[in-house]
């Protein structure tokens, strides 16, 4: 036998033609019926899977949602005072903090680790661009691209259903009542009237200065007429979009009180976003009706353990509603994100669906094992990373509808780089 | 954590980031 191993001469020949042809054929059909393996329930939804290598399976059974929440019971106890100065440096210097930007410079003054990781930055240390998407979080970008037949990709060659991440349903499904979103809507507000706070009706076009019709082409700054300045001013509204993109506008013409900063807030918005999304509000919500000549896109962007961990609007827009979505609590690692399938449609996360000035704009906070915690800040009523005896199925959440937020957009209006909210320990 | 930006836009919309590249908030992502 050794001498046959060591002296048998290697001897390659090709392969006869029909072979190599069976085994792409074959490769071909595994390819397809692979692809075609799509799991649904009786509703005809996409059910979502555990999948990957082993190291999947072993992270997915251990209880990460209780090692979540015991992270996050350990983070939050008080540090001795004279401890917090060198445990901070100490996490800063091992994940790359820059502690000078922290609003705070006493690092005393952070009672624990958990107050330390949700720190506030200093005014002025994150310049905004003049683009109209920007950065919502300080982290890296893991992925981009446009969105092609409702799935979104996680890595090259594996992709999630967009209908899965924020619970948009299939065209034929049973809608939720709560979801209310059809043509009927887009009619509606096409030439709606609105009483204003002094009860004073005025038109949704005259409050934001547009002609009739809209043009496509507004962005941010549009020529308000003098009647809508009149009406504005008896109704005791600031003067509709009378400012240029970005600035505030002049709320001396509001009366005083809180619902007056609502609604010079709201103008604000709406000077940044232009006219149209209001005209499109229903057409924006769903991936089945983008306006021609328009597009779906998609961008992740992960935050290290040692990043601010706040998170701001990144651009102008209006949120309508939020789905809380009760999952697992996977690592959302570089790591993970190329081994586990559907990371993010397993995950727990919070979707926030409302319209920009193009139509459809969504963004989806996703927690993870050391941060399962999701904090938005005009959401009160929002409890994420709660322990439950047995957590709903993958798939399934609870909406809140912010239409009471504002009496004039009908969702809760956030300016480009507004803080939303933010990521706790566990 | 991560966060997921989903959106529709005109068909001329252009990231100006790169993959992997690191970005702070307010930092331009892509633009019309």
């Amino acid at each position: 036998l050794a001498n046959a191993w060591k002296d048998t001469p290697t001897k390659w020949y090709p392969l006869p033609v029909f072979v190599g042809a069976l085994v792409l054929t074959a490769l071909q059909y595994r390819r397809r019926v692979t692809e075609r393996e799509v799991h649904v329930d009786e509703n005809g939804q996409e059910v979502v899977r555990l999948k990957g290598p082993w190291q999947v399976h072993v992270l997915g059974a251990l209880p990460l949602r209780n090692m979540s929440r015991l992270w996050g019971t350990v983070n939050s106890m008080e540090l001795p005072v004279w401890f917090r100065p060198i445990g901070f440096r100490l996490y800063a210097w091992a994940f790359g903090c820059n502690i000078d930007e922290a609003d705070q410079d006493d690092l005393t003054q952070y009672v624990s680790l958990g107050d330390f990781f949700y720190r506030k930055l200093k005014d002025g240390v994150r310049p905004v661009a003049d683009t109209v998407l920007v950065s919502p979080a300080d982290g890296r970008m893991l992925h981009f691209g446009a969105i092609t037949d409702g799935r979104v990709e996680q890595i090259k060659g594996s992709t999630y259903s967009l209908d899965a991440l924020l619970g948009i349903e299939r065209p034929n499904s049973p809608k939720p009542t709560s979801v209310a979103f059809a043509a009927r809507d887009m009619a509606e507000v096409d030439d709606r009237t609105f009483a204003d706070i002094n009860g004073i009706e005025y038109s949704l076009r005259d409050f934001l200065g547009t002609s009739t019709p809209p043009s496509p082409a507004a962005s941010g700054t549009s020529t308000p007429t003098a009647d809508a300045h009149d009406r504005a001013r008896a109704g005791g509204l600031p003067a509709p979009n009378a400012k240029k993109h970005g600035e505030q506008i002049d709320a001396s013409v509001s009366p005083d009180g809180p619902l007056a900063d609502v609604v010079a807030h709201e103008a604000s918005v709406a000077a940044e976003m232009g006219a149209q999304p209001f005209l499109d509000r229903a057409r924006g919500m769903s991936r089945y009706a983008v306006k021609p000549g328009h597009g779906l896109y998609f961008a992740v962007i992960y935050l290290a353990p040692g990043d601010y961990h706040r998170f701001h609007s990144p651009t102008a827009w209006v949120v309508e509603k939020r789905r809380h979505f009760v999952g697992d609590l996977f690592s959302v690692s570089p790591w993970m994100v190329k081994r586990l399938e559907n990371l993010f449609v397993l995950n727990e996360r919070v979707a926030l669906l409302g319209r920009w000035k193009y139509g459809f704009f969504g963004m989806v906070p996703v927690g993870a094992t050391n941060v399962g915690s999701i904090k938005i800040n005009f959401d009160q009523a929002l409890r994420t990373n709660v322990g439950a005896r047995r957590p709903p199925p993958t798939g399934t959440y609870s909406e809140a509808v912010y239409t009471a937020a504002s009496p004039i957009l009908r969702g809760q209006p956030l300016t480009k780089a507004e803080e939303m909210g933010g990521f706790c320990l566990g | 954590s991560t966060i997921v930006l989903i959106f529709e836009a005109p068909e001329d919309f252009k990231f100006s980031v790169s993959t992997g590249q690191k970005v702070k908030v307010g930092e331009a992502l892509g633009d019309v």
